[in-house]
């Protein structure tokens, strides 16, 4: 039932995924701040289909060259590409600490053994100024392979980058800025280089008082 | 500058709740 209805293709599907900032308060016990954060679901038959949204439409808010977001779509398999709309939760002071730590983690799972490679690309304009490539190996658990990428480090740009953003006065400020800031990942059977999962993720500042939210989309070529 | 002008993104054909923060808890 999750085909459809959430991040997943015929062979992988995502289980959560959040960027967050863990601060400590004191040795034993320390806050986690997420700035972005999909969380478990478990979508029924019942529950209706992501709306769509055509590719063309972000095309060039990502990469456009060789590899890039267009290439990836024609390739396909297109059931596996998805558009991210996060709210991001900037409601937190920051402060330079070196005890902060700054961190991605992300679940998938799959009916199938294999190794997968994770290709997190930053992008400015729509151009790439930084990639995170990562190798995750499967583990059985309950019937099924599950891929963990936990607690990976968040890189320096991205640090600087939020801290940048926090320094804007005004929400509509950060948001312009935001406008020009995508991330494009592509999950990859590193031995067969079948696209899994190709997310595109696009960005605004969460004014609500529950923290980071987010809309899912799966991208199309009508 | 840059060479091509991009199409702001609330120009383009998105779904209406592109624009809507979910407000669930």
């Amino acid at each position: 039932p999750w085909q459809g209805r959430s991040i997943a293709s015929s062979k992988l599907r995502m289980l959560e995924f959040s960027a967050f900032l863990e601060q400590p308060q004191d040795p034993e016990t320390f806050n986690k701040h997420l700035f972005v954060h999909i969380g478990q679901s478990n979508p029924t038959y019942s529950d209706p289909y992501l709306e769509s949204v055509d590719v063309r439409q972000i095309y060039d808010k990502f990469p456009e060259k060789k590899g890039g977001l267009k290439e990836l779509f024609d390739k396909g398999p297109q059931n596996a590409f998805f558009l991210v709309k996060f709210w991001a939760d900037l409601s937190i002071n920051l402060q330079d600490d070196s005890n902060f730590f700054y961190g991605v983690s992300s679940q998938y799972e799959s009916s199938e053994n294999m190794v997968i490679t994770s290709s997190t690309k930053v992008c400015s304009f729509g151009k790439q100024v930084v990639e995170k490539v990562e190798t995750e190996y499967a583990r059985f658990e309950s019937g099924r392979y599950v891929f963990r990428i936990h607690r990976s480090p968040l890189c320096e740009y991205m640090i600087n980058f939020i801290h940048k953003l926090k320094h804007l006065p005004e929400k509509y400020m950060m948001n312009s800025v935001l406008e020009n800031f995508t991330i494009l990942q592509v999950v990859t059977n590193r031995d067969t280089l079948e696209t899994l999962l190709c997310i595109a993720y696009v960005f605004e500042v969460s004014t609500s008082e529950h923290g980071a939210q987010h809309h899912i989309y799966r991208l199309v070529k009508d | 500058g840059r060479a091509v002008e991009q199409v702001p993104m609330r120009k383009r054909q998105l779904p209406a709740s592109f624009w809507e923060e979910p407000k669930l808890t």
